[in-house]
């Protein structure tokens, strides 16, 4: 599964 | 990370230095609204809720960092310090920014990726992000002539968030799974209100006049 990359911005 | 992203993410610090220059260097905060500073101490707070729980990378926590207390850091400025509140234009910076906080918080509550605390907070950071120049369009438009640095700092505040639409269109292209839609609305609104000002800051640049809003 992918990363959870929620809200990796800024 | 690309490109776009961190185009945006330098010039969203340019902003940010460009109003601590300001205030330090001419020890006046004229022509800056209070509102919209206290509004984005709100924005990074409710956005950065995740800072000690969810590690992204250096890059972003010092980020996230730097953005808080900055923000912070103006706000006090322009309240506290004995010198520069005396410069704060109190009776033209009179936007009622209180209805935005609740009417972002309102949305919130309604369109969010999950109905969880920190989802809800960071829903309300982005609704409450797209809004929270209204306070400082509305003061430089009373003030009529704008100082170049506020100009600056508005025009850079807008170019941030284009550069953030490019990195939601690069990432959209080339990631499956890319879908930020509440970021993508509350993101064109915020650049759109800037529209009009980037036409007058062209229009000043070109002439090479002062920047004059009109009223």
């Amino acid at each position: 599964p992918e990363k959870d990359d929620k809200h990796d911005e800024l | 990370m690309n490109a776009f992203r961190l185009a945006g993410d330098m010039t969203h610090l340019i902003t940010v230095l460009i109003l601590l220059l300001k205030i330090y260097a001419t020890k006046s905060c004229s022509g800056i609204s209070l509102k919209t500073q206290e509004l984005y101490v709100m924005v990074f707070v409710a956005r950065y809720l995740d800072l000690f729980t969810n590690f992204i990378s250096v890059y972003n926590s010092v980020m996230k960092v730097v953005f808080v207390t900055s923000s912070i850091a103006i706000v006090w400025c322009m309240r506290i310090h004995p010198l520069v509140r005396r410069t704060y234009d109190k009776e033209q910076d009179t936007f009622r920014h209180y209805f935005l906080v609740a009417g972002s918080f309102g949305l919130a509550l309604l369109f969010n990726e999950n109905f969880t605390f920190r989802e809800v907070c960071w829903a309300f950071s982005i609704y409450l992000e797209a809004v929270a120049i209204l306070p400082q369009l509305v003061l430089l438009q009373r003030s009529g002539n704008v100082d170049n640095l506020t100009g600056q700092y508005v025009f850079f505040l807008g170019a941030y968030r284009v550069f953030y639409i490019l990195n939601w269109i690069y990432r959209y292209f080339t990631e499956k799974h890319f879908s930020r839609w509440i970021s993508w609305i509350a993101g064109l609104v915020q650049t759109a209100l800037y529209a009009d000002f980037f036409y007058y800051y062209f229009i000043s640049w070109k002439n090479n006049s002062k920047l004059q809003l009109p009223a």
